[in-house]
């Protein structure tokens, strides 16, 4: 042990098993995770040379490989609560993401959330039996945040009961999803429903793209990866070119809107619904930032008290920098922040569940409030986070320029948060939609609840203080 | 409880208080540009972009409102005294850290005065020194595995320096002593000069 560290260690004045059980929820719940954490580390199965010294295939190879695994040995644990797989996972996974990712925080949950009974009965066991291995396409190589004006076109045949899937223009390709370009064998396509020459806007479609025996494209289907990217090595983020496909009538998930079998559209009672999934993805993403700048704070703090540097007194040796004023200055208030947004993550998933609870009840009135403050603290969080691990890469000086120290990678895994699910700037507008259309409400005398609430306060009740 | 209060820079509850009043002020500024702007704008789509650069600031400063709120809140669920103590500081250092990034906010809101500025930067100073000998034990509590941090930085051990020299002597540019290309292109274009 670095005697430095260890001297920091007893310089402490509490103990930190306590804050981590605090973090976790629970004493028990650390026990349990350390548990499972332990189980991925023993396993030879998931030992691999470090993924920096291999190239983008034998990255992405050593990638499914980890899943596959990963997928047999949850069910050989019989590690079923979801708290539980994302420890498992996020030891198998380390610092990268997974050719599996969509499957299971998009595919899946957008599966369970709205498809209709019968659709549940045919699509869930072959989903979670990764028969079907599916991703999420809804980005387009032109259209992104602004979801309405997505190109993709679905339209109803009534004469066979099934829908024509296309892309018109070359800004229509599908562009981005994870595990698109060589792993899944569907897709859930977000496209423009037409029927009976009307345009009903966005809604969902089970899309076969590749042969559950052979994995070849199917018939009309242009698929591929889109290249090597900033970082998400081990990602095949695809495209996907649709030339008129044909899929049966029940591949719409049609929980909430409807098309009968001649056509007729039926409309969902909420059009905020498709954005469920994104509301928990984003709800999720508060705490993948809390995660990835904690640990950017992990390294630089530690590698802080082992390095020495220059001279803060003549004569005396080279000192800590952590002991210098200057860099308690940047990576202390992050190490702060990285506290703020894991609190702020529980609540968001705590707050996720209730509401969504109450969704399934038919009661939709919070979504609204969960869906503009999902939106804004995705945005606040993730682009501190950002800036956040850049601080602490610089922090250790040359050293943290290399891939050794994974700051490297933590940032480039995780920059692409201020992009995906919602551009942050556009997020941030979809709050404030909310915040403005609150502020009129309060000014017309309206006593609002939940998070806004502070609107009708009187805003005089602070004065500055003249020192 | 409408006499005005004065923001106690030690006291984060007050802090709480103070990011809630500029969350409101900011959120008033951008609605009244937007309603501004919609006098004179061609339609509302026009009125909105041209209050945009008002209305990110007030959803951001909404959401900085929400983080500095439940970060205070979540201290109450803290019984360990020195826990609660250590996170207190740091929660403190959170909130005085977020003013002094955004005073002009908070001078501009009339919520602090240029004193009470003066006197914020001090106070996170020496609350930086508070903080320092908890620093390691802070980002222990993390309690992330060197397998899953994969860093030679942030070792637990803090033995970086053997394990960043292993690790360098691993990358497959070490594989030979010498690398084919000099045989391939040095060695020719050295004979031919």
């Amino acid at each position: 042990m670095n005697p430095d560290i260890s001297r920091e260690r007893e310089n402490a004045s509490f103990n930190p098993e306590i804050l981590t059980n605090i973090l976790d929820g629970g004493a028990e719940k650390t026990r349990r995770r350390r548990e499972i954490e332990s189980l991925v580390i023993s396993d030879p199965d998931f030992q691999h040379e470090d993924l920096n010294f291999l190239s983008r295939s034998e990255r992405y190879d050593a990638a499914v490989r980890k899943s596959a695994q990963m997928i047999l040995k949850l069910r050989e644990y019989g590690i079923s609560d979801p708290e539980e797989i994302y420890s498992y996972k996020s030891v198998v996974k380390g610092v990268y993401q997974e050719p599996f990712g969509v499957h299971y925080v998009m595919f899946m949950p957008t599966l369970n959330s709205q498809c209709t009974a019968e659709q549940r009965k045919k699509w869930i066991p072959l989903a979670e039996s990764f028969h079907m291995l599916g991703t999420y396409a809804q980005t387009e190589l032109g259209h992104g945040t602004h979801i309405r004006a997505l190109e993709t076109t679905a339209t109803y045949d009534p004469s066979t009961q099934e829908f024509v899937l296309n892309s018109p223009t070359i800004s229509s390709i599908k562009w981005w999803p994870g595990g698109l370009g060589k792993t899944s064998n569907h897709a859930i396509v977000l496209a423009q429903l037409y029927t009976q020459g009307k345009c009903h806007g966005l809604h969902a479609f089970i899309t076969p793209i590749r042969c559950m025996k052979t994995h070849m494209p199917l018939p009309g289907v242009v698929v591929g990866d889109i290249g090597p990217k900033f970082g998400f090595d081990e990602v095949d983020n695809g495209y996907l070119k649709l030339e008129n496909v044909r899929i049966p009538r029940e591949n719409m998930l049609m929980k909430y809107a409807k098309v009968e079998p001649d056509g007729t559209y039926v409309k969902p009672p909420s059009d905020k619904l498709t954005y469920g999934t994104m509301v928990f993805i984003r709800s999720m993403i508060v705490g993948e930032s809390a995660r990835a700048l904690s640990k950017s704070c992990t390294i630089a703090i530690r590698y802080s008290a082992v390095r020495h540097q220059s001279e803060l007194r003549p004569g005396e040796p080279e000192p800590q920098i952590l002991d210098y004023q200057t860099q308690q200055y940047k990576l202390f208030p992050l190490l702060a922040t990285a506290y703020a947004f894991h609190f702020v993550g529980q609540y968001m998933s705590k707050t996720y569940h209730r509401i969504s609870g109450d969704i399934n009840q038919g009661d939709f009135s919070e979504l609204p409030e969960l869906h503009a403050l999902s939106a804004g603290l995705k945005a606040f969080t993730t682009w501190a986070a950002n800036t956040g691990i850049e601080v602490c890469r610089m922090s250790c000086g040359g050293h943290g320029y290399s891939r050794c120290s994974s700051l490297p990678d933590i940032y480039v895994t995780f920059t692409p948060t201020c992009t995906y699910e919602g551009e942050n700037t556009v997020m941030m507008l979809q709050t404030a939609r909310y915040l403005v259309k609150s502020y009129k409400q309060a000014r017309a005398g309206q006593q609002l609840t939940g998070i806004v609430s502070y609107l009708n306060e009187p805003q005089n009740r602070i004065q500055p203080h003249s020192v | 409880s409408s006499r005005p209060t004065v923001v106690s820079i030690n006291d984060l509850a007050s802090l709480v208080e103070a990011y809630k009043f500029r969350a409101a002020k900011l959120v008033e500024i951008a609605a009244k540009n937007l309603q501004a702007e919609l006098q004179h704008s061609k339609s509302n789509e026009d009125a909105w972009n041209n209050s945009s650069i008002d209305l990110v600031r007030a959803s951001d400063a909404h959401c900085h409102y929400v983080v500095v709120k439940l970060f205070a809140a979540k201290l109450s669920e803290i019984g360990d005294t020195a826990v609660h103590s250590v996170l207190s500081t740091l929660a403190l250092l959170y909130a005085l850290h977020g003013v002094t990034q955004n005073s002009g906010d908070f001078l501009q809101a009339g919520l602090l005065s240029v004193p009470q500025l003066a006197q914020i930067s001090q106070r996170l100073k020496g609350l930086l020194s508070e903080l320092r000998p908890n620093a390691v034990a802070l980002v222990d509590s993390f309690d992330y595995r060197d397998e899953m941090l994969n860093s030679v930085l942030g070792r637990y051990d803090g033995n970086v320096y053997e394990h960043m020299f292993e690790w360098a002597k691993r990358s497959p540019l070490n594989h030979t002593e010498v690398h084919e290309s000099q045989h391939k292109y040095l060695k020719p274009l050295q004979s031919k000069l």
